[in-house]
């Protein structure tokens, strides 16, 4: 069902 | 020394209300930019950013910036003391672990002292010039979406598209599909759903975090609901011409 992304996490994924 | 005086005290109140349950502890900034606060929630998913401009204060006073570290749940405790029209001051003296609310009405005044925290915060700068749909709709409207589809499923997936701007789950008893089209209504423009996009965009987020961001709901009829390239939610409710609450959402990715 997909993987929940942190605001940390996306701004590193960003 | 910072002091703000607000006249109409209740919109403090629901901005507590609209926060509290999604963030525990919280940095109030304040500069002569205004009263603001940036806090995630517990699990780091969700970011609040909260802006009261100083303009939209009867006085607002702010002769150093000052970080003012609270736990909401005691601060809308406070909060809820002062009656519902109730004209609200916060002062707090310069290097003070404490913060003072007074709540005024024409029948008296009570003071109250809250103990003042240390909070190590994050803040993100928030790139708005990525986004590539926005759809502005009545409050009351995706309030109601939210609660229709948590009670079929956990998640929702939202589409903008030509077509409007679709929010789907899916769970045990089976899926819901509701869409909004671009509607607009010249008499009544906050009963208008507006749907600007660059390129269609579809992502998918936990309901619990939607619902809590609607906790926002009456400070304004009308949301605006923004996704970016790279998938980040931001759901904006404007506060009476002085500012805005705005939640930020991470996505959720394929494994």
């Amino acid at each position: 069902k997909g993987v929940q992304l942190s605001i940390t996490e996306f701004y590193r994924s960003a | 020394m910072f002091e703000l005086r607000l006249v109409q005290g209740s919109l403090l109140k629901k901005v507590l209300e609209a926060i509290k349950d999604l963030v525990n502890d919280a940095n109030f900034d304040c500069s002569a930019t205004g009263f603001s606060l940036q806090a995630m929630d517990p699990s780091h998913v969700a970011l609040v950013a909260l802006l009261l401009r100083p303009d939209g204060f009867e006085h607002y006073r702010c002769d150093r910036n000052i970080s003012m570290g609270m736990n909401l749940n005691n601060m809308s405790k406070i909060l809820k003391c002062g009656g519902n029209d109730d004209i609200i001051t916060i002062r707090a003296d310069d290097g003070s672990d404490t913060v003072t609310f007074m709540f005024e009405s024409p029948n008296g005044s009570a003071n109250f002292e809250m103990n003042l925290m240390d909070i190590d915060s994050e803040h993100h700068g928030i790139d708005e010039s990525k986004c590539c749909a926005v759809v502005r709709m009545p409050s009351s409207e995706f309030q109601r979406i939210c609660k229709v589809l948590s009670s079929i499923g956990d998640t929702v997936v939202i589409s903008v598209t030509n077509e409007g701007v679709q929010f789907s789950t899916r769970g045990d008893i089976g899926t819901a599909n509701i869409v909004c089209r671009q509607n607009i209504n010249v008499d009544k423009p906050e009963e208008s759903t507006v749907i600007e996009m660059s390129q269609p965009v579809s992502s998918q987020f936990p309901l619990r975090y939607m619902n809590s961001f609607t906790k926002a709901t009456p400070l304004s009829n009308t949301v605006t609901i923004s996704l970016t390239s790279e998938l980040l939610l931001a759901v904006e409710y404007t506060i009476a011409e002085m500012g805005y609450i705005r939640f930020y959402l991470a996505p959720k990715i394929e494994d």
